[in-house]
């Protein structure tokens, strides 16, 4: 795919612009997180689409921004897991 | 760099491409 450009997203309807930023996202985020892929994509998503483009262009950012979605689903997943355990203790 | 600032939430739907099951489920 060639690299997407703002004019090419502002080309687009704003319903396929995510979309497009998506299927570039997805295959970088797959290479390095196979199974969290879909849900970190999804997370990605809801950045806004400027920020998105210097992502794309950026691989250390976007490496880092994908770290950050990693570390928000691992502390969410931990609370989750002590919300379990301190109910079922009751 | 560029610094992106930003929330990420885990509530967010997941987002798969368009052909996913062709190219990442072989």
């Amino acid at each position: 795919q060639e690299p997407l450009t703002a004019s090419m997203l502002a080309a687009a309807p704003p319903q396929e612009q995510k979309q497009m930023i998506g299927e570039r996202l997805y295959p970088l985020i797959h290479a390095t997180h196979p199974s969290l892929a879909g849900k970190i994509t999804g997370m990605l998503l809801e950045i806004d689409n400027t920020e998105l483009l210097l992502l794309l262009e950026s691989p250390d950012s976007l490496h880092c921004k994908i770290e950050e979605a990693v570390a928000v689903l691992q502390a969410h997943q931990a609370t989750e897991t002590s919300h379990k355990s301190s109910t079922t203790a009751f | 760099a560029p610094v992106v600032k930003s929330k990420l939430s885990v509530k967010a739907p997941e987002f798969y491409p368009s052909g996913y099951n062709q190219n990442f489920n072989q």
